[in-house]
């Protein structure tokens, strides 16, 4: 028979403002 | 005798592994504090390439974690690398052309089956087993329209104190200063200094620098197209904005002369292979002006060519270049107000814009059509000026 491929897994993103916040965030907690 | 047993070595599979503790260094290595000089001379953008295949081991091992950490460090590395060098056009062009080609990798190695028509089967070997990335596709996509808006805006910034003085002021035909209008004058479009006046070889030069470092730097056939498409709407706009707004530039002589310069661009497009951007049709509006200040404007029959002639040109922009019209000398007369008038009502039911000027700061909507590339990941090795020892080759 035909061997169907296991489904690949959605990772989540946060959007790239998402992203941003994430980031200045991270940067104001660490010197 | 003695038989020696060479063991083959271990074929590599195109992917790259590395220590998680590893990836600040890989960021910055290859992303924060790379210079695309480093890479002249290897395979056009690398770095997309580097990450794709770093991504892919960790999809491999089925790392999730590893696979989020990556993208997003990724992705910020790639935003502070572009707020640092704001106005310099080949990183940006660079990273634009790596964001783009991670992007392409991520479809083309999707497993998706409308992105890979064009996959050998050796590239079908590489395509991702574990994870769909297609939310990470798209925040790749929003920070590519990001990186193309910079470029455009560092475009413009250099192009722009060039154009009026290039397009409008500047006297490359032989003979045509003796026919200007009295009371012209040089002038300068945003100096201080009257001195600072520019010729057309000035934006030639310039897009010719463009258009190297974008094909040196791998961007995509297509954003080229539209990065010129964009460019040559915003000349058009900055030229003709100034032409309605200067009598001393409504002349014969100066549409003679901005019909020339208009033909040397479209020249310098097709010298190029870019006549197929749309580029010109953005000029059909200061095409049409540089003809309404050649045509005869006196009778009835003068008026309805116009007409025909002037359909990028809205009702109100005609009717103002007609009124600052400069005669060149004596023999040559004003435009008539019942000329004029004819004009108007040749034109009234025309659904024209109302305003005056056009918005030089418009951008058309980017495209990114997918571009697959032939390239497979097993032939592509990593320079040692990257110093990325750390990596694995799996």
């Amino acid at each position: 028979g035909i061997r169907h491929p296991r489904p690949r897994v959605l990772l989540k993103a946060p959007t790239l403002a998402e992203m941003e916040e994430m980031n200045i965030s991270e940067e104001e907690e660490s010197p | 005798r003695q038989v020696t047993v060479q063991r083959k070595e271990k074929d590599f599979q195109g992917m790259l592994e590395y220590h998680k503790d590893d990836e600040a260094a890989l960021i910055r290595n290859l992303v924060t504090d790379l210079k695309p000089q480093t890479l002249s001379g290897t395979v056009p953008c690398l770095p997309a390439y580097i990450l794709y295949m770093c991504i892919r081991h960790a999809d491999y091992t089925n790392d999730d974690l590893k696979v989020h950490s990556l993208l997003t460090s990724t992705i910020n590395g790639i935003k502070k690398v572009l707020k640092k060098h704001n106005d310099d056009f080949e990183m940006t062009t660079f990273w634009l052309s790596n964001t783009c080609r991670l992007l392409h990798c991520l479809k083309q190695y999707s497993g998706d089956e409308g992105f890979m028509t064009q996959n050998t089967a050796k590239q079908n070997e590489h395509c991702l087993k574990n994870f769909d990335l297609t939310e990470y596709r798209q925040v790749l996509s929003d920070l590519s329209i990001q990186i193309y808006q910079q470029l455009i805006k560092i475009a413009e910034g250099l192009l722009q104190p060039m154009i009026v003085s290039a397009m409008l002021e500047n006297e490359s035909i032989q003979g045509l200063s003796g026919v200007k209008p009295t009371g012209y004058r040089k002038r300068s479009s945003s100096m201080i200094d009257g001195d600072n006046s520019y010729c057309l070889e000035a934006i030639i030069h310039q897009m010719n620098s463009f258009h190297t470092v974008m094909c040196d730097q791998g961007l995509d056939p297509e954003i080229i197209l539209q990065v010129f498409k964009q460019l040559f709407y915003m000349i058009n706009a900055v030229t003709l904005n100034n032409l309605l707004l200067r009598k001393d530039a409504c002349s014969w002589s100066t549409g003679m002369q901005l019909r020339y310069n208009i033909s040397q661009l479209e020249e310098w497009l097709r010298g190029r292979n870019l006549h197929q951007s749309g580029a010109v049709q953005t000029m059909e509006p200061l095409i049409q002006a540089a003809q309404l200040l050649q045509l005869k404007k006196k009778t009835h029959e003068d008026a309805e060519a116009i007409c025909c002639l002037c359909t990028a040109l809205s009702t109100q922009q005609i009717v103002k270049i007609l009124n600052l019209y400069t005669p060149l000398n004596e023999f040559e007369e004003r435009v008539t107000v019942s000329f004029i008038r004819t004009i108007q009502a040749q034109l009234q039911d025309r659904n024209d814009p109302q305003q005056l000027l056009l918005d030089f700061k418009h951008m058309f909507p980017v495209l990114f059509p997918f571009n697959p590339s032939s390239l497979t990941m097993d032939s592509i090795h990593i320079p040692a000026c990257l110093n990325l020892e750390f990596l694995n080759e799996v």
